[in-house]
């Protein structure tokens, strides 16, 4: 579960076992050698995110291994993140709900 | 406002955390989650809404790019009500121009929806008082998430940069001694202050297996990550004269 009771970080060998872990418990594969080194050190960075994250937050969260530890912040802002709901919404003062994206 | 609150303890009332898997339809999940709590609470009636429908009936395009609550709340009642998830069941993709609203008996219907006030007081008092309501906020730092109560970092978490929707379904406190269960004493941990923390509970989208089993708590009295700008209900019964009083379990 959470990074935290490891110190100070894995070492390739656990690496490469946390993220065998990781790939059992989401179902994980990649199609190549190369696609899995890249996901590894993805996952590697994660991890690394994971731990600073928990260090900067002033509440109780915990943070480390979760379904999207393989994905970048770009790909996880893609695939989870709605886009139209990003910062650019339309203006609510507007009619609200209209159609028009980014529209200012 | 109760010092806390909770609709998941309500019988019947919060539906099953869904899964969006690779469709971003975060904004109906969370608008259907908003009139399913809404309904129940209201008709004391639980019904699983379709997701799919919003999707297929969507204004705005292709739903699964995205959208905004208000969109799917107009298309509710432009079709005059939702068919329940059962008849028309979740498929994951949007299927524009393949609304079959007129297919199925409707199992909700709203009358308005409506945009609260920005700030978390008030937020509070009518999520205690009518029910859960949808907010917009930065996700940044939930790819990594776990469990507990985040309360970002000053600077960190964007409360201008929303890029996610979901659904507030209550509030409390830590005990003044929480703290994280894998803490470690290490030279590189911050002592964490000991006082409680006030937290929102978050329903997400993203299926049981993520976070405390599909939800989220998120620090309560500081707009962390923009969570106080779109809050946003649909209002399933009319305006009636004397008010209907309800209340959230504690």
């Amino acid at each position: 579960q959470g990074i935290r009771g490891q110190d100070p970080g894995p070492q390739p060998l656990e690496l490469k076992e946390a993220f065998t872990l990781y790939q059992i418990q989401y179902n994980r594969s990649y199609s190549n050698p190369a696609e899995y080194a890249r996901r590894l050190n993805i996952f590697a960075r994660n991890l690394a995110q994971a731990q600073q994250l928990q260090e900067e937050d002033l509440g109780t969260a915990e943070f480390g291994v979760t379904p999207f530890s393989d994905l970048t912040a770009e790909e996880f802002g893609q695939l989870y993140g709605s886009q139209r709901a990003a910062g650019r919404a339309p203006n609510v003062d507007r009619k609200v709900g209209s159609c028009e994206r980014g529209e200012s | 406002v109760p010092p806390t609150c909770d609709w998941r303890k309500a019988p019947s009332v919060i539906s099953s955390v869904r899964d969006q898997k690779s469709c971003n339809c975060c904004w109906a999940m969370a608008a259907a989650g908003n009139i399913e709590a809404q309904w129940a609470i209201k008709k004391r009636e639980f019904v699983e809404v379709s997701v799919q429908e919003l999707l297929d009936c969507d204004r705005c395009g292709n739903g699964c790019s995205g959208g905004y609550v208000w969109d799917a709340f107009i298309t509710v009642m432009n079709n005059s009500g939702l068919a329940s998830e059962k008849d028309y069941p979740f498929q994951g993709e949007a299927r524009a121009h393949k609304c079959q609203a007129k297919k199925y008996r409707k199992v909700a219907w709203i009358q308005d929806y409506i945009m609260l006030w920005e700030n978390e007081q008030g937020i509070a008092q009518y999520l205690a008082t009518e029910g859960p309501v949808t907010v917009n906020i930065n996700m940044q730092l939930l790819q990594n998430y776990q469990k507990g109560v985040i309360k970002p970092a000053p600077g960190t978490c964007d409360p201008q940069h929303l890029d996610h929707i979901v659904l507030i379904v209550g509030f409390g406190k830590t005990k003044s001694v929480e703290r994280r269960q894998t803490e470690a004493v290490s030279s590189r941990s911050k002592p964490r202050p000991r006082h409680s923390t006030p937290y929102w509970i978050l329903k997400n989208s993203w299926g049981a297996h993520w976070g405390e089993e599909g939800y989220f708590r998120l620090h309560r009295g500081s707009n962390a990550c923009g969570i106080t700008k779109y809050p946003l209900t649909a209002r399933v019964d009319k305006p009636v004269k004397k008010r209907q009083v309800v209340s959230c379990p504690p």
